[in-house]
């Protein structure tokens, strides 16, 4: 179980942490979730790094939210919903209800009008936003998953999102992805998703190991 | 934004420039 893996780790930690304890680096994280998603053959819409939070071994391991890198799709008529129905404006108005109130929380000031926040809020916005709020414990979820296991896991294809065990890979399918992505590097996890469908390629798991292994620089 | 955490906030910042300068390309009159 993850429990003890998170043991064996602590003992390798505990040995010599300079050696085996990487040094994590949060003011390039955003910079390499960047430079994977813009630098990728394939299309990705987002790039969400969760960070591993192992503060004390002995209690479960939790991966919380790090940074994130949204990059949007290129076709925005994927809509689960009519643009004209009820349900549709409702969930538009409320969206963007929320995206004023996150405006005013980050800016500090009640924003009157902001024509952007007026604009559609797209069904991956609104799941990169929700992503925000999640974390994963003790091996939870694909991201907890993929951490525990210290392997790739690729979901490709709505059919596979719907019907995976884990809720946060059946929302994004609700929310028009088709394909995601979670491999775990030394201080947490690199999740991607994207509205095409993508196939496994492991130029892209060659990327991640590189360019998440924080005691590379990353130079020019 | 005291009570949202670091890594929350700093994200949510850039996703909200970042949206407005996309919707700014897409259709600059509206804004």
């Amino acid at each position: 179980s993850c429990a003890s893996s998170v043991t064996a780790t602590a003992a390798a930690v505990t040995v010599d942490a300079s050696k085996t304890m990487p040094f994590f680096n949060q003011e390039t994280l955003q910079q390499r979730l960047q430079t994977l998603i813009d630098g990728a053959r394939e299309t990705w819409t987002y790039a969400i790094f969760w960070q591993s939070s192992d503060l004390d071994f002995s209690s479960p391991s939790v991966l919380g939210w790090g940074d994130g890198y949204y990059k949007g799709e290129e076709d925005k008529n994927k809509r689960k919903l009519s643009v004209s129905s009820p349900a549709y404006i409702a969930e538009q108005e409320h969206r963007k209800k929320v995206l004023r109130e996150l405006n005013s929380l980050i800016s500090g000031t009640q924003t009157g009008t902001d024509d952007a926040v007026d604009e559609e809020v797209t069904d991956t916005e609104w799941f990169f936003l929700i992503s925000m709020t999640q974390s994963f414990v003790n091996g939870n979820g694909l991201p907890g998953q993929a951490m525990c296991s210290s392997s790739p896991i690729w979901v490709a294809g709505v059919e596979k999102l719907a019907a995976s065990h884990c809720e946060r890979a059946r929302q994004a399918q609700g929310f028009g992805l088709q394909t995601m992505v979670c491999i775990p590097s030394a201080n947490g996890v690199v999740e991607l998703g994207s509205t095409e469908l993508i196939i496994q390629s492991s130029d892209l798991m060659n990327k991640v190991r590189v360019l998440f292994n924080f005691n590379n620089d990353l130079g020019p | 934004s005291g009570d949202l955490p670091l890594a929350r906030r700093n994200s949510l910042l850039r996703f909200l420039e970042r949206r407005k300068e996309r919707l700014t390309m897409v259709s600059p009159h509206s804004l």
